[in-house]
């Protein structure tokens, strides 16, 4: 589109069909389209495109101010972090790498492995603990998982540890047993501390489609979300799906999952995040 | 503001008594727009519009004697046919034996889970099936394909610090040596632009040339679905796919999209976690999930 000079009706509809590619939806691309449309269509060049485009995007995102949250200093100890998600959305992985990164800073941080119900996922986990180079609680395949995350802080406390960060289960929200089991293991952490869980993060695989909203959402209503982690961005799918759930719910994407190894965890940047889309 | 359910656009379809330009190009917005919400593919979704807004201006239609009701007919049909059409057929292994199949797909869609139910379905059928623990990148990869296999009671072959392919390789000599008919390897989750990765498998593909190549494809997937299933098709050219996580809500578009991007057949659908949730495809069923 843009080395052909002038922007004409064809060329709106083709940008607007970009902007769907993106998975952002078809009201957004929409009214992002109506914003645009006039001052496109009045003449602009091709550098013009692009910096309207990423403006109008990037001004539909929250900001995530990442050295204020990473870098202060932790009101609680431990800080808990619960990590959760729809099957196989990189939850796992992510807590290996916020581990690791909570490690960099100079933190004790402790594991849990509350996802006791799929094969292999507390070893899985332990691997990621040694990459990580932390320490990690875990009980008995088929174990409670709320008596997983309860033991889990409790040790955290005990052993004076700064940052706790559990593990879950994947599970779809439409499956309210399960949504039922992930509110138990945030109440009873809440038990012995009335803050905690601090943190309640959301991975959303970047392939997911408009489901992603929908997830947003439950999780959201049944939980509480604090932040999104949006991941495999080194794919090709753009995970233009947050710029919907930023429209509706009030909740930051915080952290892009990269690839997989322990260092693939980058905290959110709006500016390149917007120009990724175009890409 | 054009409904995008097609209850809504059947509704009035259905009252048509005459097929105008107007209600034929209205129709084929909504059900555009119905099509995207339900993450069906830009391009696939305006393909299918284009081809469904010339057949509701063809003969049959016009002549009708209710014009609204036999377009409603050929979007629904036309999503059935687009996606296999109305007859179901599970891929038979008829070859030599062992009969070889390799699961391949993106990261977490769902591999190592279809490999232990497509498994427990063979064996229901009398079948003897090897597991191949061929993913040795993902943590504890080996570890979840064991417990899973020990779940049915089927035999697992694994080689910690072998590559993937002398894995595969030493697992089918096993197989002929037990008398196992049938070999599935599961592979570790890779991107399509992963040029190594999938140089790795075509490597496999090339040395053991299995019978059936299934891609396992998440169910949730958007936008993105043709990019990663043409690159795959292009690149190990699967013989068909598996939509996985189909218990859930997502309206499943990319059905479509992976359809029509690659001509491959969805064979099977995953619905659930457990071991006996695995089910034939049925587009029947999916176009109506799509169109809501
Ligand atoms: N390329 C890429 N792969 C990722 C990323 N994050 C996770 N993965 C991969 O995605 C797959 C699933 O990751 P897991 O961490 O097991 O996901 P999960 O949400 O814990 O899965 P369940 O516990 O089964 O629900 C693994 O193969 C990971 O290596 C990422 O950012 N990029
Ligand atoms: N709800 C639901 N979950 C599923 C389904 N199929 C698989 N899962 C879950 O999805 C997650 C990922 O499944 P895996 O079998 O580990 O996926 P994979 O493709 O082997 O992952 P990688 O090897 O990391 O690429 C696990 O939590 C599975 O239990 C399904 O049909 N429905
Ligand atoms: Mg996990
Ligand atoms: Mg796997």
């Amino acid at each position: 589109i843009t080395d052909r000079g002038k922007i004409g009706e064809q060329e709106i509809e083709e940008i607007e069909a970009a902007l769907i590619q993106t998975d952002m939806g078809v009201d957004m691309a929409a009214e992002i389209m109506e914003s645009v449309r006039e001052r496109m269509l009045k003449g602009i060049s091709s550098d013009e495109v692009y910096s309207i485009l990423a403006k109008e995007v990037q001004s539909r995102l929250k900001v995530f101010e990442w050295d204020d949250e990473i870098g202060k200093e932790l009101h609680s100890k431990p800080h808990v972090i619960l990590v959760v998600g729809v099957n196989g959305s990189g939850k796992t992985t992510t807590v290996g790498k916020l581990a690791a990164m909570h490690s960099r800073f100079g933190r004790n941080v402790l594991i849990a492995a509350a996802d006791t119900y799929r094969a292999a996922a507390a070893e899985q986990l332990e691997i990621w603990s040694k990459r990580a180079g932390v320490d990690i609680i875990k009980s008995v395949h088929g174990a409670e998982p709320a008596s997983v995350g309860h033991d889990a802080l409790l040790a955290a406390k005990a052993r004076g540890v700064d940052v706790l960060i559990v593990d879950s289960a994947g599970r779809l929200h439409t499956k309210t047993n399960l949504m039922e089991e992930l509110k138990k293991i945030s109440r009873v952490m809440e038990k012995i501390d009335p803050a905690a869980p601090h943190e309640i993060l959301l991975t959303l695989d970047s392939n997911n489609g408009q489901n992603a909203l929908l997830q947003a959402k439950e999780f959201g209503k049944a939980v509480g979300v604090t932040g999104l982690v949006l991941t495999k961005l080194d794919g090709t799918a753009k995970g233009g799906i947050v710029l919907s759930i930023n429209n509706e719910l009030d909740i930051p994407v915080k952290y892009i999952g990269i690839g997989e190894e322990v260092e693939d965890l980058e905290p959110f940047e709006v500016e390149a995040f917007a120009s990724s889309l175009f890409y | 503001q054009l409904s995008g359910r097609f209850a809504e656009i059947t509704k009035n379809l259905r009252g048509l008594g005459k097929i105008t330009d107007k209600n034929i190009s209205d129709t084929v917005r909504s059900v555009r727009r119905t099509l995207l919400e339900a993450d069906v593919n830009y391009k696939v979704a305006k393909k299918f519009t284009e081809s469904i807004k010339s057949k509701a201006m063809g003969d049959k239609v016009l002549r009708s004697v209710s014009p609204g009701q036999q377009i409603v007919k050929i979007i629904y049909d036309e999503l059935v046919e687009l996606m296999g059409g109305a007859s179901v057929k599970e891929p038979e292994l008829k070859g030599k034996k062992p009969h070889i199949v390799m699961v391949v797909g993106l990261q977490g869609s769902g591999k190592t889970t279809f490999v232990a139910k497509y498994a427990n379905r063979l064996m229901k059928s009398g079948r003897k099936p090897l597991l191949v623990a061929a993913d040795v990148y993902r943590p504890a990869a080996v570890e979840q394909l064991s417990q899973l296999a020990k779940q049915i009671g089927a035999e697992l072959f694994s080689n910690k610090g072998d590559s993937p392919l002398k894995i595969s390789k030493d697992a089918v000599k096993q197989a002929v040596r037990d008398n196992r008919d049938v070999v599935i390897i599961d592979t570790a989750g890779r991107l399509q632009i992963d040029s190594a990765m999938m140089g790795e498998l075509r490597q496999i593909k090339e040395s053991l040339k299995p019978e059936l190549i299934l891609f396992v494809a998440d169910g949730m997937s958007g936008q993105d679905a043709v990019n990663a299933a043409s690159e795959f098709a292009a690149q190990i050219d699967f013989d068909g796919v598996v939509l996985t996580k189909l218990d859930g809500d997502a309206r499943g578009g990319a059905a479509l999209s992976i359809c029509a991007a690659t001509n491959k057949p969805i064979v099977y659908a995953s619905m659930g976690e457990s071991i006996d949730t695995l089910e034939l495809f049925h587009p029947d069923r999916m176009a109506g999930r799509i169109l809501g």
